[in-house]
């Protein structure tokens, strides 16, 4: 959904 | 990925391997909060739901593997084995962490980016995550000497989350559109919880002494 970021953090 | 990302990951990853380590060859777990412990527990699986539903990559996949596991090996280690748990600090470890798991979740219900089931937990582990070494904090206040496992544990700790900071400037200026503002306020709020033990760390370590806290 938009403005949801990317998680591709830990 | 970026240099800072990785080396805050293999700091975290680190600082995890010693606390295992210490508790594995000493058979002792004095001066370490399993309250901490747990609530790294609950952050690990509010977070890492998306293992259900995302993948971004394998060494993504591995770490959040590894995270949940080892976090739940220390758990057991300090509730279940029969000579870890006796050395561990009960009375002395009795932060209310309802305190913190309330308004973390409270704040997630109202400061999120989609009011879906997995992105409120998501948010929520990301305010949990920011406190959940306090009950630590304070344990290690009440004992007062701390032992150089336990320290190191803590310092390396911190010293992730200061590298997730650089990592979160360094994107900032290097990918178009990034941006994380929960992430980022959480994040700064989380390192400077352990400024105050940063300064009497390097205070021992400069002195070459044994780390103690003030009463």
């Amino acid at each position: 959904a938009a403005g949801v970021c990317a998680k591709d953090e830990l | 990925m970026n240099i800072f990302r990785l080396a805050g990951d293999m700091t975290h990853l680190l600082s995890i391997i010693v606390l295992l380590l210490k508790i594995q060859a000493t058979k002792s777990c004095a001066g370490v909060s399993l309250k901490t412990q747990e609530l790294y527990a609950v952050v690990f699986v509010t977070r890492y739901l998306d293992l259900f539903y995302s993948f971004i990559s394998l060494y993504n996949t591995v770490m959040k593997i590894i995270f949940l596991l080892t976090a739940f090996t220390i758990i057991w280690y300090m509730r279940k084995h029969k000579v870890v748990c006796q050395t561990y600090d009960k009375e002395q470890d009795t932060f209310r962490v309802l305190f913190l798991i309330v308004p973390c979740f409270v704040l997630a219900l109202l400061v999120n980016h989609e009011m879906s089931v997995t992105e409120v937990l998501w948010t929520f582990s990301i305010y949990l995550e920011a406190v959940a070494i306090l009950p630590q904090l304070v344990l290690l206040q009440r004992t007062k000497n701390v032992d150089n496992l336990t320290g190191n544990y803590i310092f390396m700790l911190g010293s992730y989350r200061a590298l997730y900071l650089v990592n979160w400037v360094y994107r900032y200026f290097t990918e178009l559109g990034y941006r994380q503002w929960i992430v980022w306020v959480s994040g700064t709020v989380q390192t400077c919880v352990y400024l105050d033990f940063f300064y009497y760390y390097v205070q021992a370590w400069r002195n070459n002494e044994r780390m103690k806290l003030p009463g």
